[in-house]
């Protein structure tokens, strides 16, 4: 779910 | 990716480089503040610590290695290589004042309570003051060299590009991120005064100095 996304950003 | 989140990122590249350059060419960092420099430094290690835990592409892994690479490159150019030039003088803030306050508030405004989500966050509510000792560092000494604000002109427009790529990605991906985004906000906001002293000033061939 969008808790265990990482984080894709800088 | 998108168009937005392409040229933030080249943006930030770019800041790097016209800071590197210009420290090197110069071979001073007069006018830098190094408080600044530790905290960003700060910044990237805290944030990127998920390079070990995470994967997301080869573009993100490459960007961390280099911010990390480039902010200890700028740290030893500063506090060793050309330390006599560093004006530790008019580099006067105190930086409790801002690590404190954001070590607080990420242990309580977080999106999950482990330790590398609230380092972070840590770093994401640390990079949105950061530039507070560069930004008091000109206002004390009430100038500026062009090269430095277009460093700040080219920093803070990183910044300012990612509120459009999440604009974009609101719309488009329905992701968001909401720590992420106010303290980008509260970033930009930062550099308002000085973009608008850029735009006026520097952009027409005038130093950056402040009124008396």
């Amino acid at each position: 779910d969008e808790e265990d996304q990482p984080h894709d950003e800088l | 990716m998108n168009i937005f989140r392409l040229m933030a990122d080249l943006a930030h590249v770019l800041a790097i480089v016209i800071l590197l350059h210009k420290i090197w060419k110069s071979r001073s960092c007069a006018g830098i503040s190094g408080k600044s420099q530790i905290l960003f430094a700060l910044v990237y290690f805290m944030r990127y610590l998920d390079i070990m835990t995470s994967y997301v592409s080869f573009y993100n892994s490459t960007m961390k290695l280099l911010f990390l690479g480039t902010s200890g490159a700028t740290l030893n150019l500063i506090y060793r290589k050309f330390k006599p030039s560093y004006d530790h003088n008019h580099d006067s803030f105190r930086i409790a004042y801002l690590l404190v306050p954001c070590a607080l508030l990420s242990l309580f405004l977080n999106h999950e309570f482990s330790v590398l989500e609230i380092l972070w966050t840590f770093s994401i509510y640390l990079e949105s003051v950061a530039i507070l000792p560069q930004l008091f560092m000109v206002a004390k000494t009430g100038e500026a060299e062009s090269i430095t604000s277009h460093y700040l002109f080219a920093l803070g427009s990183y910044r300012a590009l990612y509120v459009c790529n999440w604009v974009y990605r609101y719309i488009a991906e329905s992701h968001f991120d909401l720590i992420a985004i106010i303290a980008g906000l509260v970033q930009t906001i930062l550099y308002c005064d000085f973009f608008y002293l850029y735009i006026t000033k520097v952009l027409q061939n005038r130093k950056l100095q402040l009124p008396a």
